[in-house]
């Protein structure tokens, strides 16, 4: 199930709407400091489903929205669209093509889209169930996490090895 | 569940011995549990012996011999819980120009079916890319993204 | 004692605020005590604004402003407790090259009278060395040491 | 007070013994993952009077005797010897040339030297107090510390502060 694209709209420093596409093999992201590649990375947890706002280095829901600079003023909402080409039935839907939209305002109201129907963040995450995608897998490894695993307590490593499990 | 626990304990550890030579270009690691009395409540060990070395304590090896160790566990689990795609942002910090060549080469010759998202400053990593895209903030604060090509990079460095 | 520590935190904080803009090429930072009613007790803020972005909480910080923020921390430490030497073990992993060579010429133009001992595996970092130390295994688990100069270095890389 | 030489013996990857001579200004230190690089940052860090082997990343005090390899046979002594250039008087003596030796072997006893004086640990650290090289300096910032330093909370940093004070 390749993954196809990555819009990014007003989530973090991505005010100006900006589209990656996916082909096979491996894709990279290059860029000085700051510049923006790891908001990319959460733009991709946070359309999955990301609840806690400490994966996405925040402190609050709305962090996510585009804060403003001098020149530019913050906006009210940030948006993040990912596609999947489900030909092969890996997720959970009968769609062959899987358009998945999450967006949240300033008021901290957040909207879910499965190919433009509005659903509940739980029709998120059980469209990933199983698919090598859900919230225990590996799909996403954040920077600076290497290191954490490596230090991590023999009893936490378990706890990686049970959500594999 | 604790008969599951296992299973997958004992596949992850299987490719972890498997995949560290790969990664190291030598050497050995396994995984152990560290009470095998006790299957609910057992943590999980690491012993890894890079190539040459005696093995030693896990905590006496370098920054970038955990850094590898590390990313071998990662791969070790990822063979037995395979993902359609993979997003790395910047795993290998602490890797010398030698093993960010392998770690590359490692994904170039990985299964042909998951892609994979390298947020990476490295040059090894970039040339073993199928396509590169560069992120930017010509305007302050504001990030926008193009695609270019290896040698574009290149002239920037 | 508490005179003396709101007295060093005075200094470190202005040194803090003086070196952001050198190290980030632009910006403003400085140093906020959490309770400026219970100096026996407060902890300490790092307010960082790195050059044409607006003022946002710590965390949102990106890897490498984060590095940076914590060697200009260090620094301005060192400007208020000067040391004679000072060794930096690989301090510049996160930097972009950019970065690098920025912080690489700060050290270059840092008081003439403290060595430094850089452990790196950049490049822009090594090109700023009066004397370059390669270690390396050529014996599996045997450390020997070598002269080198930047241009066998570069061959090898 | 130029740092003038270490000089690493038996410590850690280092069986054989090595010399480094630090002239004026910067210094570097190149090499491979694993080569040794960091285990001469700990060799001074051992050498000025470091007591805690969790900075050492070890888990006993002998485990900085060179363990052996497949093809050398583990030692039963490190010893490590730096010398520094006294005459700006920096360090507590009226010695014009400094030079402190560490030893130590594989039952556990250790031994110090100052100018091939046998002192005690105390006297090291009473050497270095107020010449900017004592145990509370920034004088040698480890690998990995500086994510450390940022994810400290606010109440660690000020610690950071009193040590300075
Ligand atoms: N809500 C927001 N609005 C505007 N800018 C934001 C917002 N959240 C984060 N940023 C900015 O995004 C920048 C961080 O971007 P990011 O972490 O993606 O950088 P990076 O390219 O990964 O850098 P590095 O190579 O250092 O890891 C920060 O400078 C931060 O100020
Ligand atoms: N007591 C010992 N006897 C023999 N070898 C040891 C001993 N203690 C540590 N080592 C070896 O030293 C190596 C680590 O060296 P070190 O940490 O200095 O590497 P490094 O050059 O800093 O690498 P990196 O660039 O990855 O940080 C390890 O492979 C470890 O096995
Ligand atoms: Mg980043
Ligand atoms: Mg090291």
């Amino acid at each position: 199930m390749p993954l196809k694209s990555l819009t990014i709209n007003g989530f973090k420093s991505f005010p100006d709407k900006v589209t990656l596409e996916f082909p096979k093999g491996i894709t990279g992201i290059v860029g000085p400091n700051g510049s923006g590649k790891s908001n990319i990375t959460e733009a991709m947890r946070w359309v999955m489903g990301e609840t806690n706002v400490r994966h996405l280095r925040g402190e609050n829901t709305t962090d996510v929205i585009f804060g403003g600079t001098a020149m530019k003023a913050p906006l009210n909402r940030a948006e993040v669209t990912v596609s999947f080409d489900n030909q092969a039935k890996q997720l959970n839907s009968d769609f062959k093509e899987i358009e998945i939209t999450r967006t949240i305002f300033r008021n901290g109201d957040t909207n879910y889209q499965i190919n433009q129907q509005n659903v509940r963040l739980k029709d998120i995450h059980d469209l990933f169930m199983d698919s090598g995608l859900s919230k225990e897998s590996f799909s996403i490894i954040s920077q600076g996490s290497v290191e954490q695993i490596f230090n991590a307590k023999p009893a936490d490593r378990r706890s990686v090895i049970e959500e594999a499990a | 569940v604790s008969t599951r626990f296992k299973e997958t304990f004992e596949q992850v550890s299987a490719a972890f011995a498997d995949i560290f030579p790969k990664m190291f270009g030598g050497g050995h690691a396994k995984l152990a549990l560290t009470d095998e009395t006790d299957i609910l409540n057992t943590g999980i060990d690491i012993i890894a012996q890079p190539p040459g070395k005696k093995l030693q304590s896990l905590s006496l090896l370098s920054g970038g011999e955990r850094a590898l160790t590390t990313i071998t566990l990662l791969f070790a689990i990822l063979k037995v819980r395979p993902v359609p795609f993979c997003i790395l942002d910047e795993v290998e910090a602490s890797l010398d120009e030698a093993n960010v060549d392998r770690f590359a080469q490692f994904l170039k010759n990985y299964d042909l079916t998951t892609q994979f998202i390298m947020i990476t400053h490295r040059k090894g990593s970039m040339a073993q890319a199928d396509q590169l895209y560069g992120v930017m903030m010509q305007e302050s604060g504001i990030s926008s993204l193009l695609s270019v090509s290896l040698s574009e990079i290149e002239q920037q460095l």
